[in-house]
């Protein structure tokens, strides 16, 4: 593998946005690009991440490669990430490390950083990704961040309804409520400001908050989250890059009681 | 507190 970043700072974003949810990953490396599945330890969130060869500046894989990696070693190694350099990714044939390279060339700079790889034997789950929804909602990512930090200051527990008036978000704790009322909107001059609903059914579902946290730490990825719903399934939050591909969360509801 | 679902009901092992 050989994978080159002009912005060292997107795979920096990338690995941010989820390895406060799991802790290892394995990169299956292919000539569609870098693909990836984990499951967080409590078994309630799957992250499901993809890098196409479009979001590089090249890319090559010869043969299909498995990267194992501990995303808290790589994220130290990803704070040497700067706008300004660019991150070249190389792996070898029989892998037993991965090999970053920073380059900086206005400062004449490279740093180089090598990490160990490890075998990780994680199951891999059957993730249709055209999986039906009675729910789709586009909107900004930074409304939902917003509303995510906001309610869930107020309880564990964060609801999400859809029917004819909109979404709806919310919280009930123990000692007090709140509530958000979303209507589709279209703001021509700021499209990251729109709001669309597709619906078949409504729904009503209940999701654990600490969960969403995590999350919306993808939110630096995108301007736009898009949420899938249907009742008594996963929601799927995702966040697309602007060059191709994107993070998605799956995310297991509470119980309806 | 409505108790917790967890991924592995809704999708398959592959």
């Amino acid at each position: 593998l050989e994978a080159k970043f002009d912005d060292s700072t997107i795979f920096k974003k990338i690995i941010d946005s989820f390895k406060d949810s799991v802790s290892q990953i394995n990169f299956m490396c292919s000539e569609s690009g870098i693909e990836a599945q984990a499951i967080d330890d409590s078994r309630v969130l799957l992250v499901s991440l993809s890098i196409p060869p479009s979001c590089f500046e090249t890319y090559r894989c010869d043969r299909p490669t498995t990267v194992g990696v501990y995303l808290s070693s790589l994220s130290k190694l990803l704070k040497s990430a700067s706008s300004s350099a660019t991150l070249t990714l190389y792996v070898e044939d029989q892998p037993d490390e991965l090999l970053l390279l920073f380059e900086e060339s206005k400062a004449s700079k490279s740093m180089e950083y090598k990490m160990k790889l490890v075998d990780i034997t994680a199951d891999m789950l059957e993730v249709d990704s055209d999986m039906k929804s009675d729910v789709s909602v586009e909107m900004s990512g930074v409304e939902f961040t917003k509303i995510v930090r906001d309610l869930t200051q107020l309880s564990d527990s964060f609801t999400v309804s859809v029917g004819k008036d909109g979404i709806v978000f919310s919280v009930d704790g123990e000692t007090a409520s709140g509530k958000v009322l979303l209507q589709p909107k279209e703001d021509l001059a700021n499209p990251e400001n729109n709001l669309s609903i597709s619906m078949t059914k409504t729904i009503d579902l209940s999701f654990a908050s600490k969960y969403l946290l995590d999350i919306i730490k993808a939110s630096t990825l995108s301007n736009m989250i898009s949420l899938k719903f249907s009742e008594e399934t996963p929601a799927l939050f995702e966040f697309k890059m602007e060059k191709g591909g994107g993070i998605g969360f799956y995310l297991a509801p509470k119980y309806d009681e | 507190d409505a108790p917790q679902s967890d991924i592995d009901q809704f999708f398959k092992d592959n």
